[in-house]
């Protein structure tokens, strides 16, 4: 009676599941929570250990997905929506007993119990020998989230165990698989840009690499254009990569590069910070004296604070600075506003559709080496900017135009959030 | 922390040295297919509600036990033994060995190997709890039988 009151209970907030081969949406909710039972620790490895892994592997799926998890060691059982605990032979209340050590090493339950027999060897992450409790633990939580067995080599959901690879990682096909029940990450960016930098070879030559970042308020994704994905383990907070610029974010990333400058720029409300990229960190004082942070007004005069976002376009050495439905353009060489701006933003970036345009309040403007093209975002969408090649292949299409909006989320892939309490693992 | 009697725990070893049973004939073999729902899909939402000393508990042996005696006639028999075959067809074709049949040494190592508990054969929900009407239920009961019927024709 008991376990049918709970289940009734637990019942109501998850969705029924239909099993198709995809699997099924177990929850309709985007925060879940979580629970190491008190009764169910493993005598092999300490409990911080425990929840440690499993807080880890939570943010796994979190990292490519809308999900979001969050321990939570007070509410009521009945409340915790995943239920994690070890066991053997027969274990907390569950019908199906474990066989002891070898064979089966956990099993989970689709209203959210998940049990692991802890009669198995389970290691800590990256330890050779063993069973990975963070490989099984993301396995059973893939269950829980509604994804059935998936035979293929490589996929976590299969069945069986494969000893640990040394960087064990969800690929694409899972992140598909999980975004096929519930969505891909959307959300709006404060800012887009690719952070150009100075190496030498071992041959002592000089090189240029850059890399894409993407800012969400006071954490980033370094994005691998080759493939696909945000780097693994990302989000982290800003402060960790980009020392001294404002932690809870900033408006925009403006790189001047030019035969005569090379100077790149963090702007935060009123104020904007000169970044070192040799040192990796925001400059104190510049090379020509200036102190950090500055006033916007004081280091671009005629440009207005706070900005929506902004971008230096290496074309005519002109930083375009946009605000509300104005665009600003400024003449780094003469250090002022080009002549007849401000404009509106739809006289300089012309919709090609001529019902498709942002209209202004643009959250980031980014020109991508990657693409050699420049991009507005706003809220979920994009719109890139006619580049001289699309003119070359289609003349009627207007200088600078915007071409018709697509979603950030089907061009830059499994930029996911994470709770905020997983932030830093 | 793991139970143990002894002063000096001395116990814990012999307590822990519980191990699974390994899959080492065509009996264990049908057991792990039975579990795993290659041989008849599990509906893996009820068995976590069922009283306990459900199929999936320790007397799990006795139940199948059970089963394969009742099936005495050669018929019912010869019918187990294909059901066990494809079912075995089954698990070798998903888990990327050779097709044979045949409870080979690939397929003991790859029965062997650690895995989930949760099944690989789920069933749908069942069809009466999506529609009420009895002819529906008749219908998917129809619908089973004439998938019989065609393994019986293969039989025969």
């Amino acid at each position: 009676r008991k376990k049918e009151h709970l289940a009734s209970l637990i019942s109501k907030s998850r969705r029924k599941r239909d099993l198709t081969p995809t699997g099924h949406m177990a929850f309709s909710k985007k925060v879940l929570n979580w629970r190491l039972i008190g009764e169910g620790y493993s005598s092999q490895l300490t409990i911080e250990d425990q929840r440690y892994i499993f807080r880890l592997a939570f943010r796994m799926w979190s990292e490519v997905s809308p999900l979001e998890f969050v321990e939570d060691t007070h509410a009521p059982l009945e409340d915790v929506d995943i239920r994690l605990g070890f066991g053997t032979g027969r274990h907390l209340g569950c019908n199906q007993k474990f066989d002891g050590t070898g064979q089966e090493f956990a099993h989970a339950w689709f209203l959210g119990d998940i049990h692991f027999d802890d009669d198995e060897h389970f290691t800590t992450p990256n330890v050779g020998s063993g069973i990975s409790l963070l490989k099984v633990a993301v396995h059973e939580i893939g269950h829980v989230l509604g994804l059935p067995h998936i035979y293929r080599p490589g996929s976590i959901m299969q069945p069986s165990y494969l000893p640990q690879e040394s960087t064990f990682e969800m690929d694409w096909m899972d992140r598909k698989a999980i975004q096929q029940l519930y969505g891909g990450c959307k959300g709006r960016f404060n800012t887009v840009f690719d952070w150009i930098r100075k190496e030498k070879t071992p041959y002592g030559e000089v090189v240029i690499r850059f890399n894409t970042y993407f800012m969400r308020d006071g954490w980033y994704w370094l994005y691998e254009n080759r493939n696909n994905r945000t780097r693994y383990g990302d989000p982290v907070p800003l402060q960790t990569g980009w020392h001294g610029i404002p932690m809870d974010g900033v408006d925009a990333h403006v790189h001047v590069w030019s035969r005569k400058r090379d100077a790149v720029y963090f702007f935060r409300g009123t104020q904007f910070w000169r970044y070192d990229s040799e040192n990796d960190q925001v400059f104190g004082q510049d090379s020509e004296g200036h102190q950090y942070p500055r006033l916007i007004s004081e280091g671009f005069p005629g440009v207005p604070s706070p900005i929506d976002t902004a971008f230096y376009d290496r074309r005519d050495s002109h930083i375009y600075f946009f605000k509300n439905n104005l665009v600003y353009a400024f003449s780094v060489e003469a250090n002022n506003l080009a002549r007849g701006f401000p404009k509106n933003i739809r006289d300089v970036f012309p919709p090609v559709v001529n019902t498709d345009h942002p209209d202004g309040n643009i959250d980031a403007a980014y020109f991508s080496y990657t693409h050699n093209a420049i991009f507005l975002l706003k809220g979920i969408r994009f719109w890139q900017v006619v580049g001289s090649r699309d003119r070359w292949r289609r003349p009627f299409l207007p200088r600078n135009g915007l071409l018709p909006h697509k979603e950030v989320d089907q061009h830059w892939f499994d930029i996911c959030n994470v709770h905020p309490t997983a932030l830093k693992l | 922390e793991k139970l143990f009697h002894n002063r000096d725990h001395s116990d814990t070893q012999t307590l822990n040295s519980h191990r699974a049973q390994a899959i080492t004939d065509k009996y264990t073999a049908e057991l792990f297919l039975s579990r795993y729902g290659f041989i008849k899909p599990v509906n893996w939402e009820e068995v976590q509600f069922e009283e306990s000393d459900t199929s999936f508990s320790g007397d799990f042996l006795n139940d199948l036990q059970a089963t394969i005696q009742e099936g005495t006639s050669g018929y019912n028999r010869q019918n187990e033994n294909q059901a066990f075959i494809s079912a075995l067809k089954e698990f070798q074709r998903v888990s990327g060995l050779p097709v044979t049949g045949v409870f080979d040494e690939a397929t003991k190592l790859a029965m062997n190997k650690p895995r989930c508990g949760v099944p690989d054969k789920e069933t749908l929900l069942k069809i009466t709890s999506l529609n009420s009407s009895h002819d529906s239920r008749l219908g998917s009961q129809m619908g089973n039988f004439s998938e019989n019927a065609h393994q019986s024709e293969a039989v025969r």
